[in-house]
């Protein structure tokens, strides 16, 4: 359902397009959607990364992909880089002659990106499509929701009340363009200490609230674990495993 | 310096504004913007808090502010609210029936609201106006830093490489856009174990890279301190004292 808006964009070998969303940023969005994607893959399914955050993405760091996408034989659409695991990712990092550059655009040009990363790349034929959103309910969620064909929506908080409030207006967002949630997943929920006690740095769990906002399950709680800092930051996000991110997919 | 585009917008009684940015979400900006301008009325100086973050305002949820600014006797321009200790405070948040409604808009509203938060709010006089900025850059930074007199900038990093990637990313805009950055802070360095060692969840520091890089000293280093986590979604920031957060404005 929804408000389809300007001619939706057309991609007929991709069967369900996934975004992660979250409104507020550095609650996780990129690494849950890089752990789906990884489990998605895992259990035999074919699965690609659209970084829907054009000013900030970083989907390729994370999977350690470096390689520009190929112009495709038809001199126009682009062919996405693999990851080593061969996920597809199509991201503005891929694209820039050097990964720190900034990318200085105002919405329409964001919006503009989007929808070309989900029309002019020649995804093939993908069972999953995981759109990693950015932080906030402006012009690149908007776009995503409108323009693309998205059949389900997982939301990403953590436990602050702060980052709960947040996550609230996105779930309204979602609610009011007819968009379905599936999921919330919460992250960095606490730390494991070496007693093996949990410390919840960040405060107790307020998920509850956005489970009955959106009344949607909650997929998992993700603990704050440097293995995971460590493994992104190098690169290596798809040798991650983990009990808890095993949850997301059960 | 810098490129000042279509009429910079006007307070005569606002001696510095003062940008927190960091291109990353959730790294702590507004827990930064909060604790320079409560470090800074503890020194006696005039300040008042601009939330540039119109989807995901968290300054007054911060602050525990809930009272909506009132309409001036010009019937046009705004009085903002102020927090329990004095602070003037401007905020999307502040305006909505709801904190939790959505604030569902594009770049060119975004942009006008923050115009006008500048211009249409009577500030009186102030020695410091802490401007909070949203993740990217976009819309909001951009308008920021083209239209009002930004002073300096101060930018919040974590110390994660995508992080600090992101991050980067911010202080290019801020070169190609003339403006000063006057500090790095890094948050959620370590977390203060039971047994006085640092325990550093998201990894090594890499807030070197972003002093070399933005050519400013590092002001800070946060340790994740739930107490923070719970006087923050108590709306009590205010009261937040350590020594960390006094490096702030040493
Ligand atoms: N559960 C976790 N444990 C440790 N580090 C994490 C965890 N979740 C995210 N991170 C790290 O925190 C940073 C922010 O996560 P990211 O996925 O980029 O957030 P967002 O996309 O919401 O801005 C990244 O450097 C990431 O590697
Ligand atoms: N050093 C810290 N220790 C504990 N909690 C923190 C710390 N810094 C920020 N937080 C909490 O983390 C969340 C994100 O911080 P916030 O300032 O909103 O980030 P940003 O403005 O960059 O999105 C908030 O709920 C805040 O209270």
């Amino acid at each position: 359902g929804g408000m389809k808006m300007r001619g939706m964009a057309e991609q007929k070998g991709i069967k369900h397009v996934i975004a992660v969303m979250s409104g507020k940023g550095g609650v996780g969005k990129s690494l849950v959607a890089g752990l789906l994607a990884v489990g998605l893959k895992r259990r035999g399914f074919t699965v690609g990364i659209l970084d829907g955050d054009i000013t900030g993405p970083s989907i390729p760091r994370m999977f350690g992909v470096r390689e520009k996408p190929a112009v495709a034989a038809d001199g126009k659409s682009l062919v996405p880089s693999k990851s080593r695991g061969g996920i597809p990712i199509m991201s503005m990092n891929l694209l820039l002659p050097d990964e720190g550059e900034a990318v200085i655009w105002r919405g329409p040009m964001v919006s503009g990106a989007i929808r070309q990363f989900f029309s002019d790349v020649q995804w093939g034929e993908l069972d999953y499509l995981i759109v990693d959103l950015p932080p906030g309910t402006s012009d690149a969620p908007l776009t995503v929701m409108q323009a693309l064909p998205v059949s389900g929506v997982v939301l990403v908080t953590t436990p602050q009340a702060l980052a709960t409030l947040i996550v609230g207006k996105a779930v309204r967002l979602v609610k009011q363009l007819g968009g379905d949630i599936v999921g919330v997943v919460e992250n960095m929920s606490y730390v494991a200490m070496p007693d093996g006690s949990k410390n919840e740095v960040f405060g107790p769990s307020q998920g509850l609230k956005l489970v009955i906002a959106s009344n949607a399950p909650l997929m998992a709680k993700l603990p704050i674990d440097p293995e995971i800092a460590r493994l992104a930051d190098a690169g290596l996000i798809e040798s991650y495993e983990s009990p808890e991110s095993e949850e997301l997919l059960a």
